[in-house]
């Protein structure tokens, strides 16, 4: 039923080519896990794809069409997306527009609420992970660190979502952290999306944390109670947070909405960080211009 | 919930479960007859009368009733198994799900369910982020490693890749709340926390029995809050669903019981508790 | 049906475990909130 005719990717635990669904003729991308790779068995990143794909079924998250075993390897069916935000961003030759950026983001946050509602934690976005369908879709993929929000005493990784995009609850080591994690990546890929650069981008690990709150000052006990019991927070360099003022010159084609969107989404304090919901229903999206039509984005 | 594989996969009439069960058994007598054919076929010459005789009296495949029964055993064991490897509740609860899903694919007379139990619960651990590296599990349930690899495919093929359960444990959690909202004042809550654990218990053996083909999780959980203090349960319901108390609340009480424009009959939930209360029983 | 079927009301709830961990400096500093946790049982409870 399915093709294999190019090879168009190869990650640590599987190659990704893209086929065709030979009874409809659709375009599709199979991901061929390895199996040879894992002494435990199936790799543990196959497993989360498998489980929370099969789960979840929203216009803004990647399709899982079929899986099926072949040869002992695991194939796992996707909808074909041929590009990705980070391509976008990428590539100077595009244009886009503010109207864009809001449609992308509108429809990025759709897809994480999505998953939020089904109380699932994506824990790794970022703009190659947020895909482009051939009628300028945005789909949420690569559910390799997903995971069901934990129970009240489970103890979590701190060590989740790609260094530049990564919450500063994580940063610190957090173990029991929320969805929270997911709505700070989303407010680094906004930013991302106006300045096109990236915009907390560190070197290694230690240095995302001070990276991170030089452009958004160092958080204290009075706005985020109980940080200072972090273990990593002794050791940090004290930086005052930015003014509005600053924040409108560094995001010059921000409207204030926008800035209130973008401080939302970054507020340093997990609890008090705006969820899926709030972000979708904020003044952000109601004020002009309205969220481009995505098919007619260039 | 009707959204989830667990539903869309897993979710079956008491008619359509037996008769998958007579499928697969059939399948299986079917292919073993053809193979014993073939094995005195091909040794027409060596075997006497009474070997042909003997081979046909003794191997009789087990009839769907037989097959039931030994894979209940060995889900028990899959429990027992899981439980003294002091793995959270849900993941003996997960574990036990993938085993007895496996056997409405498979015939135990195709894969022995000795030697499936070991991969249920490794690949429930890893599918609940419970990881235990093969090496440490084998360890610890004297477990060979290729034969626990070796399934795992199988049974993820046979599972149609549906690994997210959704247990009657959290659904317990929730009706514990709204009681306590909707009765408010009128439970005595060291009481509710002795009935919580002891509902939790009779959640796990309830998942050795089909009722988790027939109902959904929070049906499970009222059943099993129904056996456990039937007044309460009962109470709970009529305040909840019914809203015609005698003493009608206020508009506060209004609120707290989220009655909205909830469609579910009172009646009509009450039969379905209480027929998944008696399947447990 | 979109209607919850519920009211999440933390007030109502008498719920040791939960509420200790909403005291714990490492839950308060991680983001931990006792409305999530609750949401998910009772949206659990009435799925």
């Amino acid at each position: 039923e399915y093709t294999k005719e190019r090879k168009v990717g190869e990650g640590t635990y599987a190659v990704v080519y893209l086929g065709t669904k030979q009874s409809s003729g659709r375009k599709i991308a199979v991901k061929e896990i390895k199996t040879s790779e894992f002494k435990d068995g199936l790799d543990m990143s196959a497993i989360r794809e498998v489980k929370y794909l099969q789960e979840i079924q929203h216009e803004n998250v990647i399709e899982l069409i079929d899986i099926f075993l072949a040869y002992d390897n695991l194939n796992l069916v996707l909808e074909f997306l041929p590009s990705d935000l980070e391509k976008v961003i990428k590539d100077r030759s595009i244009l886009f527009t503010p109207a864009d950026i809001k449609s992308w983001m509108l429809m990025t946050l759709r897809g994480v609420h999505h998953c939020h509602r089904n109380f699932i934690l994506h824990r790794d976005l970022k703009p190659n992970n947020l895909l482009l369908s051939p009628e300028g879709i945005i789909k949420v993929a690569d559910f390799g660190l997903a995971r069901t929000f934990p129970s009240a005493q489970e103890i979590l990784t701190s060590n989740v979502v790609t260094r530049w995009y990564r919450a500063p609850e994580l940063l610190f080591g957090a173990k029991h952290y929320t969805s929270a994690v997911d709505i700070w990546s989303a407010g680094v890929i906004f930013a991302e999306l106006m300045l096109r650069i990236p915009y907390l981008p560190g070197q290694n690990d230690v240095d995302q944390i001070e990276v991170t709150f030089r452009a958004l000052g160092t958080p204290t006990d009075a706005d985020w109670p109980d940080v200072s019991f972090f273990s990593a927070y002794n050791k940090l360099q004290i930086y005052p947070p930015p003014s509005r003022e600053e924040l409108r010159r560094r995001f010059i084609a921000a409207s204030e909405n926008a800035l209130s969107f973008l401080c939302g989404m970054l507020t340093m304090n997990p609890q008090k960080r705006w969820n899926a919901v709030e972000c979708l229903e904020s003044d952000y999206f109601k004020e002009a211009p309205a969220p481009s039509d995505p098919f007619s984005i260039k | 919930f009707r959204h989830s594989s667990q539903y869309r996969f897993w979710s079956f009439t008491p008619e359509q479960l037996e008769q998958r069960r007579i499928e697969v058994n059939a399948q299986a007598v079917q292919s073993i007859e053809q193979d014993l054919r073939n094995f005195i076929d091909a040794r027409s010459t060596e075997l006497n009368e009474e070997e042909i005789k003997t081979i046909e009296n003794r191997a009789v495949p087990v009839n769907m009733e037989e097959e039931l029964k030994l894979v209940n055993l060995y889900a028990k064991k899959v429990q027992t198994i899981a439980q003294r490897l002091n793995l959270p509740t849900e993941i003996v609860a997960t574990s036990i799900t993938f085993f007895r899903r496996f056997y409405l694919e498979n015939s135990v007379m195709k894969i022995e369910p000795k030697a499936i139990v070991l991969t249920t619960i490794f690949l429930a651990c890893k599918s609940e982020n419970y990881f235990i590296g093969i090496d440490s599990f084998c360890e610890k349930t004297r477990g060979d490693k290729e034969q626990v690899l070796k399934y795992e495919f199988p049974l993820l093929e046979s599972l149609k890749f549906s690994l997210l359960s959704h247990h009657p444990y959290r659904p317990l959690h929730g009706f514990f709340l709204d009681i306590q909202a909707v009765l408010h004042g009128k439970v005595d809550l060291s009481y509710m926390g002795h009935i919580y654990d002891r509902c939790k218990k009779r959640i796990t053996d309830a998942l050795l029995t089909d009722a988790v083909y027939f109902y959904s999780p929070p049906q499970i959980t009222l059943a099993v809050l129904m056996l456990e203090d039937e007044a309460l349960t009962t109470r709970y319901l009529e305040l909840k669903f019914h809203g015609n108390d005698t003493n009608q609340g206020n508009a506060e009480d209004e609120a707290s019981r989220g009655n909205g424009n909830v469609t579910i009959q009172l009646d009509k939930l009450m039969k379905i508790v209480t027929n998944c209360s008696k399947l447990i029983e | 049906d979109v209607s919850k079927r519920y009211n999440l009301d933390e007030s109502l709830y008498s719920d040791p475990f939960i509420k200790d961990l909403q005291e714990r400096k490492d839950f308060i500093a991680s983001g931990f909130r006792v409305d999530y946790v609750y949401s998910r049982m009772l949206t659990e409870a009435f799925m």
